[in-house]
C-alpha cells in the first residue's frame, strides 16, 4: 500500500505537526517541513536513510521559485499493515507579499506524477508500475473565523479537479464551538459557489450500515488541533495535546477536535477509495484530455 | 483628551474585538469594522450619531483600491475622564494574492493628517486646532509561532518612523506559554535586524519607582485576547473571555493574556507619552523633511 498526500497551507500552520500526529511518528522534526529538512532523521529500518528520498521536484534549486515542492518518505505500519507514506509539501506557498499564480509550482507537481504514470504505462515491462500519483490534498485553512481567502479559493479551483481535495481548518483551538459551526457553513457555502468539488464518500455509503461514514464526511472541512506531545489532563490521563493555562487539549477527544475523523478518512477507511478515485476519475481525466491534445 | 489609534492587520485577526474589550464597549459590532461599517450604532450622548464621522481619507469610492482606509469615532470614558477617542483601520490589507504596496494607502493616511496639522498650525486663528494626526499604530501578528512574514516587516519598516508602532500578537490563545516567548523573541530579534523603532518608555522611567513601566514595555509585543462576551469559569466567577470545552480563558487575567498591559500603556499609563512623542518627535521630523525638501 501507498498513500501520496500533498499538504498545502501557508506557514505556520501545522502542516509539519499534524503529518507527525497523523502517523503518530516524527516524521518530521518541528519545523523540518517547511523550514528546509536538514534535522530530518528517518531510517527505514534496512539501514538506509529514506530522507535522501526528499526531492525538489522539477524546480532545480537553480531556479529563483518563491514556492518549492518538497517530498518525505517513510515507511509507516498502521494496525499491523505496512503503509509507504509520501507527504509532498509545498513551503513558500502564500508566503510572499505578491502569492500571483503560487499554485502553479504545486500544479505542475501534480500533472508531472500524472506524466511520470502515465509514461510507465505504456512502457512493455509493466509488472513494477510505481504508483506516484498525488491520491489526496490536504489543504490547509487558516482559523480566522471570517471565511476562505482569494488564495485560499483560487488554490482549491485549481486543484480539485486534479486530486481528491479535503480542506482543513488549521489550528481549530482557536475558534469556539459556535465559531467553528459558522465557519464551516461559510467555507463549505464559498466552495459551493465557486464549484469545487470535494473528495465524496462513494455511492454506497448510502446504505444503512455506513451511518458512520456519514458522519465522518459531513465534519468537512475537519476542525483540527495536532500534537505529538504528550501532556496530562486534569483528571490525570496522560494524551497527546496542548496544554494552556485555562485547560488542556485532547487531539484525540472528537468534543476537541476532528482530528479522529480525518485520521479514520485517510488512514483507516477511504485509504483505497483515495487510490480507486485518482486512478478511475482523476488520472483519466488528466489522460484523456492529454491524449486528446 | 482624544487619541487617534491606526489599526492594522489582515482581515480576521480580531482587530475590531480587541477595540471593543479596550474600550469596553461595542465601538464595532461583531464584523463591522472591517467588514463594511452599516451595522455600526453609536451615539455620542448628544443625540448626534457619530459613525458619521466615518470617512473614506482619500480614497474615494471611485478609486479601485484594494486597501480601503475606514475610521470611527466615538466619546469614551475612562476612569472619569472623557476621551474622544478615534479608530482608523485598513481593511483589504494583506487579503489579497496580491499585496504588493498595500501598505502605502496607509502610509498616505498618516501624511495626509500630518498634513492637515501643517496647515492648521500655519492658519492665524490657532486655538481650536484639532489633533488628528495618528498618536499610535496597533500592528497586528498573525500568531503562526514562527515569526513575522514580508509583509509584516515591510509594513513596520515603512510606518515605525512615522507613529508610535506597537506590534501585538493577534489571538495569542493559540500559542502555549512556551511558544510565547519563542515567538516574542523571533519577532522582536526579526524588528531589530531590521531597525525598526518601537514605541518605548520615556528616559524617566529607568528610575526606580517605575517598575511596573518596565513590566510593561517587556511584554512587547503584547500577546493579546479580546473578548466582549460574558463568560462562567469553572470556580463560578463571571469574566470577559471565551469558552472552550477544554477551559475558559480569561482576557483580564495576566496569565491568560497580556491584555492588560496593553491596555494600561495605551490609556492608562502612557497616553501622554504616545502623543506628546507623536507632537515633538514624530511631527517634527515629517515637518522638517517637508519644509525643506
Ligand atoms: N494552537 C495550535 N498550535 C499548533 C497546532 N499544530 C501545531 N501548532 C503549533 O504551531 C507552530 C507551527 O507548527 P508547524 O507544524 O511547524 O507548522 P507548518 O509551518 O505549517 O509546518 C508550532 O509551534 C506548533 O506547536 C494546533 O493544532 N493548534
Ligand atoms: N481565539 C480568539 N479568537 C478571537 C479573538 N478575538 C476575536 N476572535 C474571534 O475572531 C473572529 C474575528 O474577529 P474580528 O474582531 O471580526 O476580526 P477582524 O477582522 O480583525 O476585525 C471572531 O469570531 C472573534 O470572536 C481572540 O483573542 N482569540
Amino acid at each position: 500500500f501507498n498513500l501520496n498526500l500533498l499538504c498545502v497551507g501557508y506557514k505556520g500552520l501545522g502542516k509539519s505537526t499534524l503529518i507527525n500526529t497523523l502517523f503518530n511518528r516524527e516524521l518530521y522534526e518541528q519545523d523540518a517541513l517547511s523550514h528546509g529538512v536538514q534535522s530530518l532523521d528517518l531510517g527505514d529500518g534496512n539501514g538506509n536513510d529514506v530522507s535522501v528520498k526528499k526531492e525538489n521536484g522539477e524546480n532545480g534549486p537553480a531556479e529563483e521559485n518563491k514556492v518549492k515542492i518538497e517530498t518525505v518518505s517513510a515507511e509507516i505500519e498502521e494496525n499491523g499493515v505496512k503503509l509507504q507514506l509520501t507527504v509532498v509539501d509545498a513551503p513558500g506557498f502564500g508566503d510572499s507579499i505578491d502569492n500571483t499564480d503560487s499554485w502553479k509550482p504545486i500544479v505542475d507537481e501534480i500533472n508531472r506524477r500524472f506524466d511520470q504514470y502515465l509514461e510507465s504505462e505504456n512502457k512493455i515491462q509493466r509488472t513494477t508500475l510505481q504508483d506516484n500519483r498525488i491520491h489526496a490534498c490536504l489543504y490547509f485553512i487558516e482559523p480566522t473565523g471570517h471565511g476562505l481567502k482569494p488564495l485560499d479559493l483560487e488554490f482549491c479551483k485549481q486543484v480539485h479537479s486534479k486530486c481528491n481535495l479535503i480542506p482543513v481548518i488549521a489550528k481549530s483551538d482557536i475558534l469556539t464551538d459556535e465559531e467553528i459551526v459558522t465557519f464551516k457553513a461559510t467555507i463549505k457555502k464559498q466552495l459551493e459557489q465557486a464549484n469545487v468539488q470535494l473528495f465524496e464518500p462513494p455511492q454506497y455509503s448510502m446504505l444503512g450500515d455506513e451511518t458512520s461514514t456519514e458522519n465522518i464526511f459531513e465534519k468537512i472541512p475537519f476542525a483540527i488541533v495536532g500534537s505529538t506531545e504528550q501532556v496530562t489532563t486534569e483528571d490525570g490521563r496522560k494524551v497527546r495535546g496542548r496544554a494552556y493555562p485555562w485547560g488542556v487539549i485532547e487531539v484525540d477527544n472528537t468534543k476537541h477536535s476532528d482530528f479522529v475523523y480525518l485520521r479514520d478518512l485517510l488512514i483507516r477507511q477511504y485509504l483505497e477509495e483515495l487510490r480507486e478515485r485518482t486512478n478511475k476519475v482523476l488520472y483519466e481525466k488528466y489522460r484523456s484530455e492529454k491524449l486528446l491534445g
